[in-house]
């Protein structure tokens, strides 16, 4: 069954969208079939892959909130390139914390939820809000490992123990399989001090040297142009910094590093 | 009495905290005397002031979720420079919303914990989570005003529809008197369409035009590298474009504009 990947860090602002779809671009490239499942209720990885809704269309939001009425396959859209769906966000996202909060094994709506869906993907690609709250508990819950973007910067470093402590809590009381993958450094800026500073702290560091994955993410225009057009920039750009960069931890990925 | 401002946006990492803290450094340099709040359990507004924690300090954890045990007073921290308070986060705080849950009031908790501070400080300036839960309705329920921080990013853009819903529904059932003080555009760069056309976008929408500060602040590598000495650029380089921006806005928000 799928490979079922979360893409989590509590810091705002660290790649998370940018590494889930592009990564999701980059395997199908290479013949994977791949789901992105979009649990931020700002989609944006919805709106990065040039998804745009209209108020009909079943979302993550039903299939967590009202299992009884929305499956998950009612909530899966193709996007523009093959082999590549999405099930968007909704902004009524937000709200579920304070809805599920009496219901019994609330952490678990979104892993029962994906269950049909087992067979038909190869892999499937979790996109996270910048928090540890209910909704990513469900993502740890519901994935077997978790990729974590880290900005090149003390304020994401600094994100990471918090992190680490929740994926623990996660493997002690609702899914033991649960790993940590690796942690890819993004938005590396040569040009600045604290870029190399950090990195080298990431590799040398006991808690996180040995999860480094070997590719770094380069800070790179193209990026941030992509996300206007609703094209990861794996698809918008395929010779650009971003591009080749995500193509190429997307080949790490596939060889199980790190 | 004090100037209560709050620094919001649920898009993560579009420079909430570096406003935060450097529009309290600039305002400081004015011969302001200027409180920070910190209320984001990342705590990233008080290692970017350089404020380092004993576990004995009390924090705005203490002060919300037990204010009978702590008074604000207790956890207000002096930081290097003169004119310049902190009251410091903590990783607790993100317990709070589970943890105040059946709490009658539980949205006025902040507010109740400043008043005896009111006309201690000219200005207080509250940094927030990525995130519109309790801990971001509290700050709008204890603020005068909001400021928020707009990458020049359609990510960024885009979170704002959601943010002045919030800030409506605060006004209409917590706090009458809150009201938005303006958008400011950061992290812009010249070398990308994108900064270029959600700059004209801020500019031109119906909904944000009248809202945005003339200040923009440019992207800038002196303010990442900041970050990892505790200083705020405004301390750290002066002449830096980072520091400028910040200056010049720190005099564009005391004109009263926008
Ligand atoms: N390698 C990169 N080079 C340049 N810009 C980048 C890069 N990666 C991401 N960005 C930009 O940085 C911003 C943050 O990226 P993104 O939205 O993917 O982060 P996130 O962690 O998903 O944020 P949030 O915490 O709000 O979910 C976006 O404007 C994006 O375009
Ligand atoms: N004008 C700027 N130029 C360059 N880098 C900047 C600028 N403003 C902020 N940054 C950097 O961008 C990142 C995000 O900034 P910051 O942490 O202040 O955002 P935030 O909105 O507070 O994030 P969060 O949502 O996690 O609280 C940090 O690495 C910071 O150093
Ligand atoms: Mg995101
Ligand atoms: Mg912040």
């Amino acid at each position: 069954s799928a490979a079922i990947i979360a893409v989590a860090n509590e810091k705002g602002g660290v790649g998370k969208t940018v590494t889930a779809i592009n990564l999701a671009a980059a395997l199908s490239l290479k013949g994977k079939t791949v789901l992105v499942v979009d649990m931020d209720p700002q989609a944006n990885a919805t709106r990065g892959l040039g998804v745009d809704l209209d108020d009909l269309h079943a979302t993550a939001y039903d299939m967590v909130c009202q299992p009884e009425t929305v499956a998950a396959g009612d909530a899966v859209v193709q996007t523009k390139w093959k082999g590549l769906d999405l099930i968007p966000a909704h902004v009524d996202l937000a709200g579920a914390e304070v809805e599920l909060v009496d219901v019994v094994g609330r952490e678990n709506r979104l892993k029962q939820a994906m269950e049909p869906l087992g067979g038909v993907y190869d892999i499937v690609i979790l996109d996270t809000p910048p928090s540890l709250s209910l909704l990513t508990v469900n993502v740890f819950a519901c994935a077997g490992s978790v990729i974590v973007p880290c900005q090149t910067h003390p304020y994401a470093f600094d994100a990471l123990s918090e992190l680490f402590d929740t994926i623990e809590a996660v493997q002690g009381e609702i899914n033991p399989d649960l790993r940590l993958s690796g942690i890819l450094a993004t938005m590396f800026d040569r040009r600045t001090r604290v870029s190399h500073n950090t990195l080298d702290r990431l590799r040398k560091d006991q808690r996180t040297q040995k999860f480094m994955y070997h590719t770094v993410i380069r800070s790179n225009t193209t990026i941030a142009d992509s996300a206007e057009v609703g094209k990861p920039v794996v698809f918008y750009r395929t010779t650009s910094f971003g591009a080749l960069d995500y193509k190429a931890f997307a080949d790490e990925f596939l060889s199980g590093k790190p």
